[in-house]
């Protein structure tokens, strides 16, 4: 089973939309997916218009169990939303005292019929997105083109060293995605190869600024469904192909 | 004195950006300015290549002066840089108990002699931030054109009116403002419409999507030494123009 965290401090990086479409090009392939929305946005649920009640919070700290708080969007994607009510799970987890850090790894410690487990972190530095990097195993990094986002990627990286040498835990980098790629920027040129120059072979095929991405959330579908011969259904496409070979 | 927190929970709306160039332009029309930066990321220090010792974490649970943590930009502006200690300061704050919303009014209760104090928000549902909005007085929101930000910028109204209505405090929402503006995009304009409808005049002038704005980060300028003539400073500009007779 691959445990995947999907994480980039700054903003508007394109976790959400990497995090989502690689889980559902997975499972399109056939692959079972789970998807943990991991942000008080609640982004997900929101773009895929999951109606739903239990979530992530439910499953954090009101000891729900694990078919109660997620909901399948097709056969074989399974997702669990969150909303406002995460905060309240940080607060909690924050008062916890020894096993703050393990208690995403302890609610979802049933799960392990899946071929993936996605997780889609919030762009913060929390004690959630802590949790999602200790239960994980490997962390996908999206990155948008501009100076701001490599600072974010740096600082990954930088956490996840700390999660190794400070609490033992072995996150490996597999992909580093560019995205809103601008061939016609001098500065998405630039960015890119700097992306190559720290990062090598993990670097993905860029996944190019396209309208149509943001245009499948406010249509509530994923982008291989609003637009299958698009730029962006094309790029995603490729890169769930990496996945599955990876 | 005007207290402005510039606020959106989604990432990369252009709270930064906007923050940043609002103070810039509002001290080169000959305002006095202080911009402090909530974020952990620590943006405004990094676009500004900021040499800094003590920041906006000594001044709020170390009571550190406010002279020894701001830093000059220019004869008119001054910066309260953050960086990952501000996520320490979130840990101690919420260890207080009564007075812990009004950390940071305590700490920037000596600065009175400014036109602007401008604050730049993390894309979070946090403490540090509802210390924003307690402090301030009007809320600036930048808001890109997707669904995604449209439904941050709702959740900054719920936000505000649950300060209002619980905590007493009126921040009004003086500027709505679009980025990302691109007029060939037909998502633009929706977006920029569903704006209009729900906030009328508040909503400025579009920011149009620019790269010379994400260029002048990498170069360590503001857009107005960067790239005087772009429609980065431009757009911009007019904006600071509406600020000074708002
Ligand atoms: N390649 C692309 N081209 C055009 N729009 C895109 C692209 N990728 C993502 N978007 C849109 O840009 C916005 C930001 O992307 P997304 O929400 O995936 O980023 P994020 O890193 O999850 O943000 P946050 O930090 O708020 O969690 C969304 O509205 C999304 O639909
Ligand atoms: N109009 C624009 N055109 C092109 N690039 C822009 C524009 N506005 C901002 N940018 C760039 O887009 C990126 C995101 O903007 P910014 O950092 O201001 O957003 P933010 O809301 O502060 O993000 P965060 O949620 O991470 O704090 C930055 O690299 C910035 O330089
Ligand atoms: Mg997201
Ligand atoms: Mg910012």
């Amino acid at each position: 089973m691959r445990k995947i965290v999907v994480i980039n401090q700054k903003g508007g990086a394109g976790k959400t939309t990497s995090a989502a479409m690689l889980a559902v090009g997975l499972s399109r392939k056939g692959k079972k997916v789970l998807l943990v929305d991991l942000d008080p946005q609640g982004n997900v649920a929101v773009w895929f218009d999951i109606p739903y009640e239990k979530n992530l919070y439910h499953l954090l700290v009101e000891n729900a169990g694990f078919d109660e708080c997620s909901y399948p969007l097709n056969n074989n994607l399974l997702v669990t939303p969150s909303d406002k009510t995460l905060a309240q799970s940080e607060i909690v987890m924050a008062g916890m005292g020894e096993g703050r850090e393990k208690v995403l790894s302890k609610a979802l410690a049933p799960v392990s019929n899946a071929d993936f487990v996605i997780l889609d972190c919030a762009p913060s530095l929390n004690l959630i997105n802590l949790n999602a990097m200790l239960y994980s195993t490997e962390a996908v990094v999206p990155v948008s083109m501009d100076y701001l986002s490599l600072v974010g990627a740096r600082e990954v990286i930088d956490n996840l060293t700390w999660v190794r040498d400070k609490m033992g835990h072995e996150v490996k980098v597999s992909m580093v995605i560019p995205t809103f790629y601008d061939k016609r920027d001098r500065k998405s040129q630039e960015v890119l190869e700097t992306l190559s120059r720290h990062f090598g072979d993990k670097v993905t095929t860029p996944v190019r600024k396209n309208v149509t991405l943001a245009e499948s959330v406010g249509a509530h579908q994923d982008i291989f469904t609003y637009a299958p011969k698009s730029y962006g259904a094309e790029d995603y496409m490729k890169i769930v192909d990496r996945a599955l070979n990876g």
